[in-house]
């Protein structure tokens, strides 16, 4: 399993 | 001109154990409604939000929409020097380059004042879309931290599954395996004490246990740990902080790789 990252679920506002 | 003040330093301290372990620093905006803080840890994996609420503090303050950068470690050393029965005032002037931690004792006989650099933080923003969790887990935040530790010992990552009979945490690793089943509390006589399962569609994910550890520090602020999951979206593990707001961590799922 890999750790994905938080930005690529929620947009830079 | 900000002014917030607290009549007690122990929930602030809480809070400050609660999210210095994954930051070490953040950005504090101040407006009208209150205080907010969002900030990534460093290997952008988990976002921390804090919502305070103006009208919840004992005085509250903000001419100007403001936002300050403070060093979260030293802002908790701040806090050491204050007593938990003491009243704590943060002040700024409008566009200071310092904040004031004002600490007054309950008799009204010591007042300290701590002075902070305020720093120039570049973070970004995420804009955390509104989502309908499959599934929503009420259960008490001493079980939940309980079973992170636990598990933790198993490996590095750990597996929530939920479904309509409850909600089940596993780990495996080289030593062996574990399994922490919860059902759904039938008979409730302390709400603080129950688990209570909202599920729409049954959801398996796996996280890493060394964030699931860091955000239960916030264990001390409310009895009881919400869960909401989907699959494929981070996790939310909410804690209320009694009327004041709340705490809410986000944790980016382990995926197939």
């Amino acid at each position: 399993m890999a750790q994905s990252s938080i930005t690529s679920y929620f947009s830079t506002r | 001109m900000f002014e917030a003040r607290l009549m007690n330093a122990t929930i602030l301290k809480k809070i400050l154990d609660a999210v210095k372990d994954l930051l070490n620093e953040g950005t504090f905006d101040c407006s009208d409604s209150g205080i907010q803080l969002q900030a990534m840890d460093n290997s952008h994996v988990s976002l921390v939000s804090l919502t305070l609420r103006s009208d919840s503090f004992d005085k509250f303050r903000c001419d100007r929409n403001l936002s300050m950068g403070m060093n979260l470690g030293t802002m908790a050393k701040i806090l050491k020097c204050a007593n938990n029965d003491d009243t704590v005032t943060i002040k700024a002037q409008d566009n200071a380059d310092t904040v004031t931690f004002m600490f007054e004792s309950q008799n009204h006989e010591k007042v300290s004042d701590y002075e902070m650099k305020l720093m120039n933080l570049d973070q970004e923003h995420l804009g955390i879309p509104d989502t309908d969790y499959s599934c929503v887990v009420r259960m008490p935040s001493m079980e939940f931290a309980r079973i992170c530790r636990d598990l933790a010992q198993f490996s590095e990552s750990m597996v929530i599954c939920c479904t309509k009979e409850g909600v089940k945490f596993s780990a495996s690793g080289d030593l062996g395996s574990a399994n922490v089943k919860l059902a759904q509390t039938s008979n409730v006589d302390k709400e603080e004490e129950a688990v209570i399962i909202e599920m729409q569609e049954p959801v398996t994910l796996t996280f890493a246990c060394r964030y699931l550890n860091a955000f239960t520090k916030a264990t001390p602020l409310c009895n009881q740990v919400q869960l909401s999951m989907s699959a494929d979206v981070p996790l939310v593990v909410e804690y209320r902080i009694s009327d004041l707001g709340h705490i809410r961590y986000y944790l980016a799922p382990k995926i197939e790789e």
